[in-house]
């Protein structure tokens, strides 16, 4: 996947942090500080559509391009960037009774984008 | 999603001001979390844990291998601790509350494991059996009466643990666990079971919630 930089418009990764002490949530969150939740952003023409990551080989490039030609007039603008590898946030809380909980909550950090 | 004119939301130019973009995904954040916890709104805290029970605790727990991803197809896993509140305390006997959260005691939620974690104070160089009571509630009066017991050997000073079966089960689902324990037989002296702030006694539980009834469905 590509991270957002610059001034690029195509599919990428934008990192954003929430800090729970900003948020005032570090009395009940014992850990982590934060969550690094990210989100997926920018463009995706339709002959990098099905790339996840867009990185794929040339190869990939010219088979999407020929599905693009194939299908053109038929599925405009259906891609979307959108996240291909996620991760589980682990916490440790109180929850309303004071009791002390762990808990790893899966596919909540966005490591990867790509186009639909 | 793709919106009705075919523009994808996330390849458009943010329609927002870059304040109330931010505002829009920190809420988005706050809601995404509450709802994985099944939390309506942030829990807020009327019995406060001091921080060396905590530490404490904590120290005690072995986490879980790191790198292993929770399972895909099972439910959620969560592993919690429930501190103790000490009632009738004297040399002959100790009893134990714990509280378990109401949400906890809800449907489908399956224990794996649970287990007590306690400190006891012994003479040097002696031994003592401790006999852990698990007691309940009789149907027809306030009376709590004896469910299940085990016995233990404690050879040292020192943090002991005691695996509950499934009463463990019995008690999550019911929201309160009470335990006594007791040293076995005659004894010259008597252990102490330590719950200021640094050795309160504590359950720790690894459960799962969905679990049991994925596993009916299939």
């Amino acid at each position: 996947g590509i991270d957002c930089q610059g001034r690029s418009r195509m599919c990428c990764r934008q990192e954003f942090f929430v800090d729970f002490r900003e948020i005032g949530w570090h009395d009940w969150i014992i850990q982590p500080e934060g969550y690094a939740m990210n989100f997926c952003t920018g463009q995706c023409p339709l002959h990098v559509a099905g790339m996840p990551g867009i990185a794929a080989s040339f190869y990939t490039s010219v088979l999407n391009l020929l599905k693009v030609n194939t299908a053109a007039g038929t599925t405009r603008g259906s891609s979307c960037c959108v996240p291909t590898i996620r991760r589980p946030l682990s916490l440790l809380y109180y929850d309303r009774d004071s009791n002390i909980v762990k808990t790893d909550i899966p596919d909540m950090v966005v490591e990867a984008c790509g186009c639909s | 999603t793709p919106r009705a004119d075919r523009q994808c939301p996330a390849c458009g130019e943010p329609a927002l001001d870059v304040e109330s973009h931010r505002e829009l995904l920190l809420n988005l954040a706050k809601r995404s979390i509450l709802d994985k916890l099944h939390l309506s709104q942030r829990p807020t805290l009327g019995r406060p844990v001091s921080r060396v029970a905590l530490r404490a605790a904590l120290q005690r727990l072995h986490g879980p291998p790191q790198g292993v991803l929770p399972e895909a197809d099972g439910g959620q896993e969560y592993e919690i601790i429930t501190f103790a509140e000490t009632g009738l305390c004297n040399t002959t006997q100790t009893r134990l509350d714990f509280h378990f959260s109401s949400d906890s005691s809800a449907g489908g939620l399956e224990v794996q494991q649970a287990s007590l974690m306690f400190f006891v104070q012994l003479p040097p160089n002696t031994t003592c059996p401790l006999k852990v009571r698990v007691l309940e509630l009789s149907p027809r009066d306030t009376n709590l009466t004896s469910a299940t017991q085990h016995l233990l050997e404690v050879n040292d000073s020192g943090w002991h643990q005691l695996l509950l079966g499934p009463e463990a089960q019995t008690a999550y689902s019911q929201g309160h666990l009470t335990l006594e324990l007791a040293p076995e037989g005659q004894v010259a002296w008597s252990p102490v079971i330590l719950a200021g702030a640094a050795h309160r006694p504590f359950v720790t539980a690894r459960v799962r919630v969905g679990g049991k009834h994925r596993l009916r469905r299939r």
